[in-house]
């Protein structure tokens, strides 16, 4: 049947749901073995982190949807923590077999590393049931809807006061990780990783202006790179 | 079907990207 912006739609919610359904809302036994095999265990970090980011998440939904919608937020956490420990999950077993080390120690004591990776499954979770788009976007689902465009990127930016810069960092590894996500999430995230780039990370405050004097004053701009590279 | 294009090299995992290789 032809491909409709509704059955696209349709398509992501089941493939998403049927994924998140046969899971867990806790780390699988494997995570958990990567983060026992950590220096410092951040088990009980992880775990306090998603609980105050349920309530920001939640509320924040709430105050953007409709104080109704607060369980609907409830709900989108859930399925996005569940996506969470799969992609971190798959990431790792990358890392793994490309590092060949087990001690994930530094990366999953970086509490940044866990919000944007939390930050990009809440995404595709509410890109999937088309809460997410783009005002200017090609696949703005909610038309004249007020309730679909408020939660549209970089909406969970804000909430998690996240940088965009490190938003950024996870998307590309986020798709590898997770091969069968639709195309239209993928498509989706890519047009974040475009307004990022183009746009977002260079706002008053983002951490790239720093690290771009770092570059400079470590001489790394003097360096003449040769044509192959 | 929709093509993401992959810019990291095999040498860029998310260790690197968040400064914990």
């Amino acid at each position: 049947p032809p491909q409709t912006p509704i059955r696209a739609a349709m398509t992501s919610i089941q493939q998403l749901r049927s994924d998140l359904l046969s899971t867990g809302d806790q780390p699988s036994t494997n995570l958990y073995s990567y983060f026992e095999n950590c220096t410092v265990d951040p088990t009980q970090d992880v775990l306090k982190r998603l609980e105050t980011f349920d309530q920001e998440f939640s509320q924040s939904f709430g105050q953007a949807v409709g104080p109704r919608c607060i369980v609907l937020g409830k709900q989108r956490f859930t399925l996005g923590v569940r996506l969470y420990y799969i992609v971190m999950e798959a990431m790792l077993k990358s890392e793994e077999k490309r590092l060949s080390v087990q001690n994930f120690s530094k990366l999953l004591n970086d509490s940044t590393f866990h919000t944007s990776l939390l930050a990009c499954a809440l995404e595709v979770v509410m890109a999937a049931y088309g809460e997410s788009c783009f005002k200017a976007g090609g696949y703005n689902h909610g038309g004249g809807d007020s309730a679909a465009t408020d939660v549209c990127f970089p909406w969970i930016l804000d909430v998690f006061n996240l940088a965009a810069f490190d938003f950024y960092k996870v998307i590309e590894s986020f798709i590898k990780a997770y091969p069968t996500l639709s195309k239209d999430i993928v498509k989706h995230l890519e047009t974040c990783e475009n307004l990022i780039m183009e746009r977002i990370a260079w706002r008053t405050g983002s951490p790239l202006f720093e690290l771009l004097k770092q570059e400079h004053d470590s001489g790394a701009a003097e360096q003449v790179e040769t044509p192959a590279s | 079907s929709h093509d993401y294009h992959f810019g990291l090299e095999d040498h860029e995992g998310i260790s690197e990207l968040f400064d914990c290789d």
